[in-house]
């Protein structure tokens, strides 16, 4: 399995709208 | 620090380090249900005694690969039907290798029980049970920066009956059907056989003043073995219906955010919750899918990489079967081979002017040696989505610092052979 770890994940937002069916990504979050 | 080109970044490396001091953002919605996240290993963590290990990218990258282990071993089992599997895999692991939980870094602090107590969590996506140690340790619990919680302390704690659905579903989830007398029993195993053995129960939750949960479902862990880390257990996040997102629904309606700081001596944040207000323009969404073996995991549909603005020829089915999950726990991406063999060989390209080093073995296998450059351009990578959403990496998020300036590596790493 392919795996999108913490570290690609850094400094940006990562949102999960699970009832919404979907994921969000906003650059420079923190 | 990033004077970025259209495909590059160019960077002085040095301000990517982590300072020895704590420097806590100040972004994020402080309004909402949102929680500090803290590296584990830096300046802004208060498990001071597990500082001396910051360096350790040895234990942290062999952690990581444990966690990788287990993570397929669990979707592994469910494609062949063998439930043993995990546990047969993990006596062949080194002890040494600790906890599959320990390569997750990032902490965050909640209340637990009446009147609440702090515990460290490690907050986990890929993980559906919370847990934390629990006094009186019947079997055995490992150190912890905060005292041991303890249930008798607590006017708000109950256990959970054996007949109740909540055990009996959980024991169905778990395969682990043990109880005692009419005490509802929990068993967590993972891949490098470290365990929590304990009592089903509930207890109140607070994570914020203003966001206190009664009655919300742990694993009270009276037998912990394996794991070295400093933090109370595990802020389970992922799919399953004991998880902090499904035992919240009624008040976040299973939305979820975080940000991971960009490096170790600055903070960022866990936040439960939809956005107030105008929804952020800068946020690209794109679908999140269901693997068909795990339905526990967080499914991403990847369907290409990116390189100094380039696409890489991928057939977007490598990603696709078995599939992609985002996790906050694994340190490193892993990609299928034909993907990682051609993001290596295309950064590999846009690097020739800088010192190829070796690694520390075939897990990261493109490092260099930029110590006498005050800055470094190295490409872009961007994540293309199936929808079309293409996903910049912060350029953070590209290099992994194995040895400071010394050995610079991508940090990416290919996958076991699926049929190892």
């Amino acid at each position: 399995i392919a795996i999108f770890g913490n570290t690609q994940q850094k400094n940006m937002e990562v949102l999960y709208d699970v009832a919404g069916g979907r994921v969000g990504f906003a650059p420079g979050g923190c | 620090f990033a004077l970025a080109e259209a495909d590059t970044h160019t960077v002085d490396l040095r301000s990517l380090f982590p300072a020895t001091t704590c420097s806590p953002s100040t972004k994020g919605n402080k309004r909402k249900a949102s929680l500090e996240v803290v590296h584990k290993h830096g300046p802004c963590s208060h498990l001071a005694q597990h500082k001396a290990t910051a360096t350790n990218h040895t234990q942290i990258l062999e952690q990581d690969q444990v966690r990788v282990n287990s993570i397929n071993s669990q979707i592994f089992k469910k494609l062949n039907g063998n439930e043993d599997l995990s546990q047969s895999k993990a006596t062949t692991l080194p002890a040494r290798w600790a906890t599959s939980q320990g390569a997750s870094n990032y902490v965050v602090t909640v209340g637990l029980g009446t009147p609440n107590k702090p515990l460290s969590l490690v907050f986990d996506t890929g993980s559906y049970l919370t847990w934390t140690q629990c006094q009186p340790c019947a079997g055995s619990c490992y150190p912890q920066k905060e005292p041991i919680f303890d249930p008798s302390a607590s006017t708000s704690y109950t256990n959970i009956s054996c007949n109740s659905t909540d055990c009996i579903q959980l024991r169905t989830t778990t395969k682990f059907n043990r109880c005692v007398a009419d005490t509802c029993l929990y068993a967590l195993e993972y891949g490098d056989s470290s365990y929590t053995i304990g009592l089903f129960a509930t207890d109140k939750l607070t994570l914020t003043p203003n966001d206190v949960f009664d009655g919300f479902f742990f694993g009270c862990g009276q037998k912990n073995e394996g794991f070295i880390n400093g933090t109370a257990g595990i802020l389970g996040l992922s799919r399953n219906k004991f998880s902090i997102i499904e035992q919240t629904i009624q008040k976040y309606n299973r939305f979820f955010s975080y940000c991971l700081p960009p490096t170790a001596s600055s903070t960022g944040y866990l936040s439960f919750g939809a956005p107030d207000g105008a929804s952020n323009a800068a946020v690209k969404y794109t679908r999140l899918t269901t693997l068909s073996l795990s339905s526990d995991f967080y499914g991403i549909d990847v369907a290409g990489i990116n390189v100094n603005g380039k696409k890489l020829s991928i057939p977007a089915s490598v990603f696709s079967s078995p599939g992609t999950i985002i996790d906050s726990g694994t340190v490193i991406s892993r990609l299928p081979s034909t993907a990682y063999t051609a993001l290596r060989d295309a950064f590999r390209a846009a690097m020739t002017s800088y010192p190829l080093v070796p690694g520390p073995d075939e897990f990261l296998d493109t490092c260099y040696d930029l110590s006498s450059y005050p800055t470094v351009t190295y490409p872009k990578i961007e994540f293309v989505f199936g929808d079309g959403v293409t996903l910049e990496l912060d350029a953070t998020g590209i290099v992994y610092f194995l040895n400071g300036l010394k050995q610079v590596c991508l940090a990416f790493a290919e996958n076991d052979d699926a049929n190892d």
